[in-house]
Protein backbone atom coordinates (compact mmCIF):
# COMPACT_ATOMS: atom_id res chain seq x y z
CA UNK A 1 0.00 0.00 0.00
CA UNK A 2 2.99 2.42 0.51
CA UNK A 3 4.08 1.88 -3.07
CA UNK A 4 0.62 2.17 -4.20
CA UNK A 5 0.40 5.41 -2.19
CA UNK A 6 3.65 6.71 -3.66
CA UNK A 7 2.67 6.23 -7.02
CA UNK A 8 -0.50 7.87 -6.68
CA UNK A 9 0.82 11.14 -4.88
CA UNK A 10 3.16 11.40 -8.36
CA UNK A 11 -0.11 10.76 -10.13
CA UNK A 12 -2.25 13.44 -7.91
CA UNK A 13 -1.18 16.82 -7.91
CA UNK A 14 -1.26 18.70 -4.72
CA UNK A 15 -3.99 20.49 -3.26
CA UNK A 16 -4.10 24.00 -3.77
CA UNK A 17 -3.46 25.55 -0.84
CA UNK A 18 -6.52 27.93 -1.46
CA UNK A 19 -9.48 25.31 -1.10
CA UNK A 20 -8.44 23.91 2.38
CA UNK A 21 -11.42 24.41 3.97
CA UNK A 22 -12.79 21.82 1.27
CA UNK A 23 -10.01 20.08 1.99
CA UNK A 24 -10.86 19.53 5.51
CA UNK A 25 -14.14 19.35 5.18
CA UNK A 26 -14.14 15.71 3.97
CA UNK A 27 -12.63 14.94 7.76
CA UNK A 28 -15.58 16.45 9.55
CA UNK A 29 -18.43 14.88 10.85
CA UNK A 30 -21.44 14.15 9.00
CA UNK A 31 -23.81 16.89 9.24
CA UNK A 32 -26.60 14.70 10.65
CA UNK A 33 -24.00 12.54 12.37
CA UNK A 34 -25.37 9.61 14.08
CA UNK A 35 -26.61 10.56 17.74
CA UNK A 36 -29.18 9.94 20.68
CA UNK A 37 -32.54 11.47 19.68
CA UNK A 38 -35.45 12.67 22.13
CA UNK A 39 -38.58 10.88 22.14
CA UNK A 40 -41.79 10.51 24.81
CA UNK A 41 -44.76 8.92 23.98
CA UNK A 42 -47.58 8.67 27.05
CA UNK A 43 -49.34 5.24 27.35
CA UNK A 44 -52.79 6.98 26.84
CA UNK A 45 -51.38 7.67 23.33
CA UNK A 46 -50.98 4.21 22.81
CA UNK A 47 -54.47 3.42 24.60
CA UNK A 48 -52.38 1.72 27.04
CA UNK A 49 -53.18 3.20 30.07
CA UNK A 50 -55.84 0.91 30.29
CA UNK A 51 -53.43 -1.80 31.72
CA UNK A 52 -49.93 0.37 32.08
CA UNK A 53 -50.71 2.59 35.32
CA UNK A 54 -46.86 4.12 35.72
CA UNK A 55 -44.96 5.25 34.22
CA UNK A 56 -47.58 7.93 32.96
CA UNK A 57 -44.44 8.96 30.59
CA UNK A 58 -42.07 6.80 28.78
CA UNK A 59 -38.91 7.85 27.02
CA UNK A 60 -37.44 5.16 24.65
CA UNK A 61 -34.84 7.48 23.31
CA UNK A 62 -33.60 6.53 19.73
CA UNK A 63 -30.59 6.87 17.57
CA UNK A 64 -30.66 8.07 14.04
CA UNK A 65 -27.89 9.67 11.76
CA UNK A 66 -24.97 8.94 9.25
CA UNK A 67 -22.03 6.96 10.04
CA UNK A 68 -18.72 8.80 9.61
CA UNK A 69 -16.22 6.79 7.17
CA UNK A 70 -13.69 5.80 9.85
CA UNK A 71 -15.35 5.84 13.00
CA UNK A 72 -13.16 6.08 15.96
CA UNK A 73 -13.19 5.55 19.61
CA UNK A 74 -16.21 8.41 19.64
CA UNK A 75 -18.62 5.74 18.97
CA UNK A 76 -16.66 2.65 20.00
CA UNK A 77 -17.30 0.76 16.97
CA UNK A 78 -15.22 -2.36 16.65
CA UNK A 79 -12.57 -2.55 13.61
CA UNK A 80 -15.34 -4.28 11.74
CA UNK A 81 -17.29 -1.48 11.34
CA UNK A 82 -14.63 -0.06 9.09
CA UNK A 83 -14.07 -3.03 6.99
CA UNK A 84 -18.19 -3.32 6.23
CA UNK A 85 -17.45 0.54 5.36
CA UNK A 86 -15.01 -0.51 2.76
CA UNK A 87 -16.89 -3.66 1.48
CA UNK A 88 -19.57 -0.92 0.54
CA UNK A 89 -17.35 1.65 -0.89
CA UNK A 90 -14.80 -0.19 -2.94
CA UNK A 91 -16.09 -4.31 -3.00
CA UNK A 92 -20.15 -4.60 -3.07
CA UNK A 93 -22.65 -1.20 -2.63
CA UNK A 94 -25.64 -3.83 -1.51
CA UNK A 95 -23.40 -4.67 1.61
CA UNK A 96 -25.22 -2.32 3.45
CA UNK A 97 -23.07 0.85 5.18
CA UNK A 98 -22.86 0.80 8.86
CA UNK A 99 -25.92 1.82 10.80
CA UNK A 100 -26.50 3.88 14.05
CA UNK A 101 -27.71 1.71 16.68
CA UNK A 102 -27.97 1.82 20.06
CA UNK A 103 -25.00 0.95 22.06
CA UNK A 104 -26.60 0.86 25.83
CA UNK A 105 -29.99 1.17 27.52
CA UNK A 106 -31.26 1.83 30.73
CA UNK A 107 -33.77 -0.22 32.91
CA UNK A 108 -38.00 0.56 33.08
CA UNK A 109 -40.09 0.28 36.06
CA UNK A 110 -43.51 -0.59 34.72
CA UNK A 111 -46.69 -1.29 37.35
CA UNK A 112 -49.71 -2.74 35.43
CA UNK A 113 -52.71 -4.46 36.04
CA UNK A 114 -52.77 -8.40 34.59
CA UNK A 115 -55.81 -10.17 32.78
CA UNK A 116 -57.10 -11.55 35.96
CA UNK A 117 -56.99 -8.30 38.00
CA UNK A 118 -54.01 -8.67 39.77
CA UNK A 119 -51.27 -6.12 39.76
CA UNK A 120 -47.96 -6.63 38.95
CA UNK A 121 -44.92 -4.43 39.10
CA UNK A 122 -41.79 -5.23 36.93
CA UNK A 123 -38.31 -4.05 36.19
CA UNK A 124 -37.65 -4.44 32.70
CA UNK A 125 -34.16 -4.42 31.13
CA UNK A 126 -33.13 -2.36 28.41
CA UNK A 127 -35.90 -0.27 27.87
CA UNK A 128 -34.67 3.14 27.21
CA UNK A 129 -31.52 3.87 24.69
CA UNK A 130 -29.05 6.00 26.29
CA UNK A 131 -25.93 5.70 23.72
CA UNK A 132 -25.70 5.24 20.31
CA UNK A 133 -23.09 3.23 17.71
CA UNK A 134 -21.92 2.04 14.23
CA UNK A 135 -22.08 -1.08 13.69
CA UNK B 1 -32.56 -23.97 27.10
CA UNK B 2 -35.71 -25.69 26.54
CA UNK B 3 -36.96 -26.08 30.09
CA UNK B 4 -36.83 -22.60 30.34
CA UNK B 5 -38.87 -22.45 27.15
CA UNK B 6 -40.96 -24.69 27.91
CA UNK B 7 -41.73 -23.14 31.45
CA UNK B 8 -42.31 -19.51 30.21
CA UNK B 9 -44.68 -20.55 27.49
CA UNK B 10 -47.06 -23.00 29.42
CA UNK B 11 -47.20 -19.89 32.00
CA UNK B 12 -48.34 -17.29 29.84
CA UNK B 13 -52.01 -16.61 29.36
CA UNK B 14 -52.94 -19.29 27.37
CA UNK B 15 -52.49 -17.25 23.73
CA UNK B 16 -49.65 -19.62 22.80
CA UNK B 17 -51.25 -22.45 21.52
CA UNK B 18 -50.02 -25.89 22.43
CA UNK B 19 -47.77 -26.68 19.26
CA UNK B 20 -49.39 -30.39 18.93
CA UNK B 21 -52.37 -28.16 17.95
CA UNK B 22 -53.03 -28.70 14.44
CA UNK B 23 -50.67 -26.49 12.47
CA UNK B 24 -53.39 -23.41 10.74
CA UNK B 25 -54.70 -23.00 13.89
CA UNK B 26 -51.20 -22.72 15.26
CA UNK B 27 -50.63 -18.95 16.68
CA UNK B 28 -48.52 -17.04 14.45
CA UNK B 29 -45.63 -16.60 17.05
CA UNK B 30 -45.15 -20.10 17.67
CA UNK B 31 -43.43 -19.24 14.46
CA UNK B 32 -41.36 -17.02 15.83
CA UNK B 33 -37.61 -17.54 17.11
CA UNK B 34 -37.19 -19.10 20.13
CA UNK B 35 -35.20 -16.23 21.98
CA UNK B 36 -38.34 -13.92 20.58
CA UNK B 37 -41.46 -15.85 21.48
CA UNK B 38 -39.92 -16.74 25.68
CA UNK B 39 -39.37 -12.60 25.02
CA UNK B 40 -42.80 -12.03 23.51
CA UNK B 41 -44.21 -14.26 26.24
CA UNK B 42 -42.97 -11.90 29.54
CA UNK B 43 -44.30 -9.04 27.61
CA UNK B 44 -47.53 -10.06 25.96
CA UNK B 45 -49.66 -7.17 25.75
CA UNK B 46 -46.32 -4.79 25.01
CA UNK B 47 -45.63 -6.95 22.17
CA UNK B 48 -48.91 -8.18 20.94
CA UNK B 49 -50.01 -4.72 20.16
CA UNK B 50 -47.24 -4.03 17.67
CA UNK B 51 -47.99 -7.33 15.68
CA UNK B 52 -50.82 -6.77 13.54
CA UNK B 53 -52.44 -9.86 14.13
CA UNK B 54 -52.17 -9.51 17.61
CA UNK B 55 -54.22 -5.83 17.80
CA UNK B 56 -57.66 -6.49 16.65
CA UNK B 57 -57.59 -9.82 19.21
CA UNK B 58 -55.38 -8.48 22.17
CA UNK B 59 -58.21 -6.08 23.23
CA UNK B 60 -61.02 -8.49 22.38
CA UNK B 61 -59.42 -11.98 24.23
CA UNK B 62 -58.31 -10.41 27.34
CA UNK B 63 -61.05 -8.55 29.36
CA UNK B 64 -59.35 -7.33 32.33
CA UNK B 65 -60.52 -7.81 35.55
CA UNK B 66 -60.46 -4.40 38.15
CA UNK B 67 -58.35 -4.81 40.38
CA UNK B 68 -59.21 -3.56 44.05
CA UNK B 69 -58.70 -0.30 44.86
CA UNK B 70 -57.57 -0.28 48.10
CA UNK B 71 -54.68 -2.67 46.40
CA UNK B 72 -54.11 -0.32 43.37
CA UNK B 73 -52.93 2.36 45.99
CA UNK B 74 -50.54 0.51 47.57
CA UNK B 75 -49.03 -0.70 44.77
CA UNK B 76 -48.84 2.86 42.93
CA UNK B 77 -47.14 3.73 46.41
CA UNK B 78 -44.67 0.89 45.89
CA UNK B 79 -44.13 2.25 42.46
CA UNK B 80 -43.16 5.74 43.71
CA UNK B 81 -40.78 3.98 45.77
CA UNK B 82 -39.03 1.84 43.71
CA UNK B 83 -38.63 4.04 40.57
CA UNK B 84 -38.61 7.94 39.56
CA UNK B 85 -41.28 9.92 37.75
CA UNK B 86 -39.36 8.65 34.26
CA UNK B 87 -39.95 5.18 35.39
CA UNK B 88 -36.19 4.18 36.25
CA UNK B 89 -35.49 2.11 38.97
CA UNK B 90 -33.86 4.22 41.78
CA UNK B 91 -30.05 2.81 42.45
CA UNK B 92 -30.76 2.75 46.21
CA UNK B 93 -33.04 -0.02 46.65
CA UNK B 94 -31.10 -2.66 48.54
CA UNK B 95 -33.27 -5.30 47.99
CA UNK B 96 -32.83 -7.89 44.70
CA UNK B 97 -36.59 -8.12 44.02
CA UNK B 98 -37.57 -6.86 40.34
CA UNK B 99 -41.14 -8.02 40.56
CA UNK B 100 -44.20 -7.36 42.85
CA UNK B 101 -47.02 -9.22 42.96
CA UNK B 102 -50.28 -8.09 44.29
CA UNK B 103 -53.12 -10.71 44.33
CA UNK B 104 -56.56 -10.42 46.13
CA UNK B 105 -58.48 -13.51 47.14
CA UNK B 106 -61.01 -15.23 44.92
CA UNK B 107 -64.26 -14.88 46.08
CA UNK B 108 -65.08 -19.39 46.68
CA UNK B 109 -64.98 -20.82 49.18
CA UNK B 110 -64.93 -17.78 52.13
CA UNK B 111 -66.84 -17.47 54.78
CA UNK B 112 -69.03 -14.48 55.46
CA UNK B 113 -66.83 -12.28 57.16
CA UNK B 114 -68.47 -9.85 59.49
CA UNK B 115 -67.60 -6.28 58.19
CA UNK B 116 -67.12 -4.29 61.62
CA UNK B 117 -64.99 -6.91 64.30
CA UNK B 118 -65.67 -5.89 67.49
CA UNK B 119 -62.04 -6.95 68.46
CA UNK B 120 -62.77 -10.81 68.49
CA UNK B 121 -62.14 -12.97 66.28
CA UNK B 122 -62.13 -12.48 62.39
CA UNK B 123 -62.19 -15.34 60.28
CA UNK B 124 -61.63 -15.64 56.70
CA UNK B 125 -61.14 -18.25 53.64
CA UNK B 126 -58.68 -17.23 51.36
CA UNK B 127 -58.32 -18.16 48.13
CA UNK B 128 -55.67 -17.20 45.73
CA UNK B 129 -54.93 -18.13 42.32
CA UNK B 130 -51.25 -17.78 41.06
CA UNK B 131 -51.19 -18.29 37.46
CA UNK B 132 -49.57 -15.40 36.51
CA UNK B 133 -46.48 -16.13 38.52
CA UNK B 134 -43.85 -17.62 35.92
CA UNK B 135 -41.31 -20.28 36.67
CA UNK B 136 -38.38 -18.06 35.73
CA UNK B 137 -39.97 -15.74 39.01
CA UNK B 138 -38.76 -17.15 42.45
CA UNK B 139 -40.19 -16.20 45.84
CA UNK B 140 -37.91 -13.95 47.71
CA UNK B 141 -41.21 -12.51 50.24
CA UNK B 142 -44.66 -12.86 50.96
CA UNK B 143 -47.11 -11.25 52.73
CA UNK B 144 -50.66 -10.87 53.34
CA UNK B 145 -51.34 -7.22 53.51
CA UNK B 146 -53.91 -5.94 55.83
CA UNK B 147 -55.59 -2.41 55.25
CA UNK B 148 -56.94 -0.99 58.10
CA UNK B 149 -59.66 1.24 58.14
CA UNK B 150 -59.81 2.86 61.69
CA UNK B 151 -63.10 5.02 62.12
CA UNK B 152 -62.58 5.37 65.61
CA UNK B 153 -58.72 6.57 66.04
CA UNK B 154 -56.91 4.11 68.40
CA UNK B 155 -54.49 5.69 70.33
CA UNK B 156 -53.01 2.79 72.28
CA UNK B 157 -50.64 -0.08 71.44
CA UNK B 158 -52.56 -3.09 70.08
CA UNK B 159 -51.46 -6.05 69.66
CA UNK B 160 -53.06 -8.74 66.97
CA UNK B 161 -52.88 -12.31 67.18
CA UNK B 162 -53.30 -13.97 64.04
CA UNK B 163 -53.54 -17.59 62.73
CA UNK B 164 -53.20 -19.06 59.86
CA UNK B 165 -53.65 -22.39 58.59
CA UNK B 166 -53.18 -23.69 54.81
CA UNK B 167 -55.70 -26.14 53.67
CA UNK B 168 -55.29 -28.85 50.75
CA UNK B 169 -58.69 -28.12 48.36
CA UNK B 170 -59.60 -31.45 47.19
CA UNK B 171 -61.36 -29.40 43.90
CA UNK B 172 -62.16 -32.76 42.47
CA UNK B 173 -64.21 -34.00 45.40
CA UNK B 174 -65.53 -30.55 46.35
CA UNK B 175 -64.72 -31.64 49.71
CA UNK B 176 -64.62 -29.34 52.39
CA UNK B 177 -61.06 -28.59 52.57
CA UNK B 178 -58.89 -30.02 55.62
CA UNK B 179 -56.10 -27.88 57.49
CA UNK B 180 -53.05 -29.43 55.54
CA UNK B 181 -50.86 -27.17 58.44
CA UNK B 182 -50.67 -24.12 60.25
CA UNK B 183 -49.08 -21.45 62.20
CA UNK B 184 -49.74 -18.86 64.28
CA UNK B 185 -48.32 -15.60 64.90
CA UNK B 186 -48.54 -12.28 67.27
CA UNK B 187 -48.17 -8.82 65.90
CA UNK B 188 -47.49 -6.19 67.74
CA UNK B 189 -47.90 -2.23 65.90
CA UNK B 190 -49.26 1.03 66.54
CA UNK B 191 -52.41 1.83 64.95
CA UNK B 192 -51.58 5.64 65.01
CA UNK B 193 -53.21 6.15 61.37
CA UNK B 194 -51.60 2.91 60.00
CA UNK B 195 -53.30 2.12 57.02
CA UNK B 196 -51.47 -1.25 56.38
CA UNK B 197 -50.47 -3.99 58.24
CA UNK B 198 -47.88 -6.56 56.65
CA UNK B 199 -48.14 -10.18 57.93
CA UNK B 200 -44.87 -11.66 56.99
CA UNK B 201 -45.88 -15.30 55.53
CA UNK B 202 -42.48 -16.37 53.60
CA UNK B 203 -41.82 -19.26 55.52
CA UNK B 204 -45.42 -20.95 55.34
CA UNK B 205 -45.76 -20.11 51.37
CA UNK B 206 -41.58 -20.88 50.38
CA UNK B 207 -42.42 -24.38 49.60
CA UNK B 208 -45.95 -24.06 48.31
CA UNK B 209 -44.94 -21.59 45.33
CA UNK B 210 -41.44 -23.33 44.94
CA UNK B 211 -43.10 -26.67 43.79
CA UNK B 212 -45.50 -23.68 41.56
CA UNK B 213 -48.68 -24.35 43.06
CA UNK B 214 -51.54 -22.35 41.41
CA UNK B 215 -53.92 -21.85 43.95
CA UNK B 216 -53.22 -20.98 47.71
CA UNK B 217 -55.94 -21.95 49.87
CA UNK B 218 -55.49 -20.17 53.77
CA UNK B 219 -57.71 -19.52 56.55
CA UNK B 220 -56.64 -16.76 58.98
CA UNK B 221 -58.17 -16.07 61.91
CA UNK B 222 -57.33 -12.35 63.40
CA UNK B 223 -57.98 -11.06 66.78
CA UNK B 224 -56.96 -7.57 68.00
CA UNK B 225 -56.58 -6.76 71.48
CA UNK B 226 -56.29 -3.19 72.02
CA UNK B 227 -54.36 -1.95 75.11
CA UNK B 228 -51.23 -3.91 76.07
CA UNK B 229 -51.74 -7.66 77.09
CA UNK B 230 -48.97 -7.28 79.66
CA UNK B 231 -51.44 -4.57 81.47
CA UNK B 232 -53.86 -7.33 80.86
CA UNK B 233 -55.96 -4.57 80.10
CA UNK B 234 -59.73 -4.88 79.90
CA UNK B 235 -59.98 -6.10 75.89
CA UNK B 236 -62.00 -3.02 74.23
CA UNK B 237 -65.32 -4.07 73.54
CA UNK B 238 -65.56 -2.29 70.24
CA UNK B 239 -62.33 -1.93 68.07
CA UNK B 240 -64.02 -0.26 65.61
CA UNK B 241 -61.89 -1.95 62.40
CA UNK B 242 -62.99 -3.17 59.66
CA UNK B 243 -60.90 -6.07 58.48
CA UNK B 244 -61.17 -6.15 54.73
CA UNK B 245 -59.85 -9.61 53.52
CA UNK B 246 -56.16 -9.41 53.00
CA UNK B 247 -54.17 -9.32 49.36
CA UNK B 248 -51.17 -11.53 49.48
CA UNK B 249 -47.64 -9.78 47.98
CA UNK B 250 -45.12 -11.70 45.67
CA UNK B 251 -41.74 -10.02 46.12
CA UNK B 252 -40.15 -11.66 43.22
CA UNK B 253 -36.91 -12.27 41.52
CA UNK B 254 -37.97 -12.32 38.02
CA UNK B 255 -34.33 -14.44 36.37
CA UNK B 256 -35.32 -13.97 32.23
CA UNK B 257 -33.32 -12.48 30.35
CA UNK B 258 -36.14 -9.14 29.91
CA UNK B 259 -35.90 -8.93 33.76
CA UNK B 260 -33.94 -5.86 34.91
CA UNK B 261 -31.08 -7.99 37.49
CA UNK B 262 -29.79 -4.80 39.75
CA UNK B 263 -26.75 -6.87 40.61
CA UNK B 264 -24.71 -7.26 37.19
CA UNK B 265 -26.03 -3.55 36.04
CA UNK B 266 -22.53 -3.57 35.29
CA UNK B 267 -23.52 -5.08 31.79
CA UNK B 268 -24.99 -1.98 31.38
CA UNK B 269 -21.97 -0.44 31.52
CA UNK B 270 -20.64 -2.32 29.22
CA UNK B 271 -17.10 -1.10 28.82
CA UNK B 272 -16.31 0.71 25.48
CA UNK B 273 -13.59 -1.08 23.39
CA UNK B 274 -10.67 0.47 23.93
CA UNK B 275 -10.36 2.11 20.23
CA UNK B 276 -6.21 1.13 19.37
CA UNK B 277 -4.74 3.91 17.86
CA UNK B 278 -5.31 4.61 14.16
CA UNK B 279 -1.92 4.01 13.00
CA UNK B 280 -1.65 0.61 14.84
CA UNK B 281 -4.66 -0.71 12.82
CA UNK B 282 -4.05 -1.64 9.27
CA UNK B 283 -7.08 -0.89 8.08
CA UNK B 284 -7.03 2.67 9.15
CA UNK B 285 -4.09 3.26 6.49
CA UNK B 286 -6.32 1.17 4.05
CA UNK B 287 -9.15 3.30 4.90
CA UNK B 288 -7.45 6.20 4.09
CA UNK B 289 -6.17 4.98 1.05
CA UNK B 290 -9.42 6.75 -0.13
CA UNK B 291 -8.88 10.35 0.28
CA UNK B 292 -4.81 9.22 -0.97
CA UNK B 293 -2.99 12.83 -0.17
CA UNK B 294 -4.10 12.59 3.38
CA UNK B 295 -2.08 10.67 4.51
CA UNK B 296 0.88 12.55 6.33
CA UNK B 297 -1.89 15.50 7.08
CA UNK B 298 -4.37 13.09 9.06
CA UNK B 299 -0.79 11.45 10.99
CA UNK B 300 -0.05 15.05 12.08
Amino acid sequence: SRQRREESLREAPAAPPHNLSDYFKQFLFPQNECELHNFRLSFSQLKWDKWIIAPHRYSPQYCKGDCPRVVGHRYGSPVHTMVQNIIYEKLDASVPKPSCVPAEYSPLSVLTIEPDGSIVYKEYEDMIATKCTCR
Amino acid sequence: PHSRDHAVSDKTSGFLVAPEDNPHRLNPLLRLPKGVRRGYALLPPLLKVLSDQGRQNWESETPRLQPDSRALRYMKRLYKMSATKEGIPKANKSHLYNTVRLFTPCSECKHRHRELMKGDLHSVDLLFNLDRVTALEHLLKSVLLYSFDTSVPVSSATTCVCHLSIKEYDFSSQVCPSASHSIAFSLHFEFRKRRWVEVDVTSFLQPLIATNRRNIHMAVNFTCLVGDPQRNTEQESSLNVALVPPSLLLYLNDTSEQAYHRWNSLRHRRKIPVWPKQRDTPLADLADDQGKENTQSKRA
